[in-house]
């Protein structure tokens, strides 16, 4: 049976709380 | 060297020391210097001032800065510790630090309670996570319905709101990350470990006489 993800789970998805891409050039 | 830093810290208002810097992060003088260059870079994209605005900001994290988003935009509010409207290099390493691989997890679990606890209000609300949620929905090509957005909230409250009181508060959201650990996965930067070698313009431009590793 496929878990659903929590709330969290999904937010931290967002590209916005992806700060890795302050180091890409 | 000299010259560089009079005049590094004309254009830079809020330029800290880089020993002292590194003296109260896990950044080495090294590392601090080289996101001295990332600092300028991002500093320099919209208006040259020596500070970032939350337009070079989102410009830097999308490189494109007509994105709004409001993740972004929390992120950037918690790096302005200072609240005036743009992060100074100091406000830059403090809150990078807190991204650092080898940071306390106690920082890491406090920064992203800040983060959620979007009101500031001390508790993570469900309206917060709700707000969120549909802001990450907007942002990607899910597509859920309403009702499965409320079967999501009610389930992650019923797992994180322990005392079931309609909101998250400190415990409860640190008892929640030890048992969901990827939930602190965006709170390490694995980048911060080579900074030197992505910047290693800063052995140019570096204010101290020994650069220590």
């Amino acid at each position: 049976r496929p878990t659903m993800m929590n709330a969290f789970e999904l937010i931290s998805t967002s590209q916005g709380l992806n700060l890795g891409t302050l180091f890409e050039k | 060297m000299g010259c560089f830093s009079s005049k590094a810290r004309r254009q830079f208002p809020g330029r800290e020391d880089p020993v002292i810097l590194a003296s109260q992060t896990a950044f080495t003088v090294s590392e601090v210097e080289a996101l001295f260059e990332l600092f300028k870079s991002i500093s320099s994209s919209v208006i040259d001032d020596g500070l970032i605005n939350k337009e070079e900001f989102q410009l830097a994290l999308f490189k494109n800065k007509k994105k709004e988003n409001i993740f972004a935009n929390r992120i950037f509010d918690l790096f302005d510790v200072k609240r005036k409207g743009v992060i100074d290099f100091g406000d830059f390493v403090r809150a990078l630090n807190v991204f650092h691989p080898n940071a306390p997890l106690e920082d890491k679990i406090d920064f992203s309670f800040k983060l959620y606890d979007m009101d500031g209000t001390g508790f993570i609300e469900r309206h917060e996570v709700k707000q969120m949620l549909i802001a990450l929905l907007c942002e990607s090509e899910l597509r859920l319905a309403d009702e499965t957005v409320e079967v999501i909230l009610d389930k992650t409250f019923l797992e994180a709101d322990v005392n079931q009181d309609g909101k998250i508060d400190k415990a409860e959201w640190q008892d929640f990350v030890s048992r969901n650990p990827s939930l602190m996965k965006i709170m390490t930067l694995p980048y911060l470990r080579d900074i030197t070698t992505t910047f290693p313009s800063f052995v140019f431009h570096s204010e101290v006489d020994e650069i220590a590793t």
